[in-house]
């Protein structure tokens, strides 16, 4: 059950970033969220290029996921 | 480790990400 709250948590974030709709998440959609979020342009890059293991440039939910999986197990949420 | 600095890792970029938007979507009404 902690498995589905995670993927579902996972997935509303990933559409706040995917403001389009499109299915995944490109660098520029990643700093449209500055202003919305308090965190710096650069701070926002750095966000996006840890999470895309790839590094092709673009951040699918499958790698947002992961990124958040790894998050919730490294640190510990109050 | 200067790479290591507290919060400018990218495991703390992330957590500050990940937490910015937990309290985005339990702070907002």
């Amino acid at each position: 059950q902690g498995q589905q709250t995670m993927l579902g948590k996972a997935n509303e974030f990933f559409q706040i970033c995917d403001i389009e709709d499109k299915g995944f998440i490109a660098r520029c959609d990643m700093q449209r969220l500055h202003g919305e979020l308090p965190l710096s342009q650069e701070e926002l890059e750095k966000v996006f290029d840890t999470l895309d293991a790839d590094g092709n440039g673009f951040l699918t939910l499958e790698e947002f996921t992961t990124g958040f999986s790894q998050f919730l197990h490294g640190e510990e949420i109050p | 480790d200067p790479n290591m600095k507290a919060g400018t890792t990218s495991e703390g970029v992330l957590a500050n990400f990940f937490n910015s938007l937990l309290s985005k979507k339990t702070g907002s009404p």
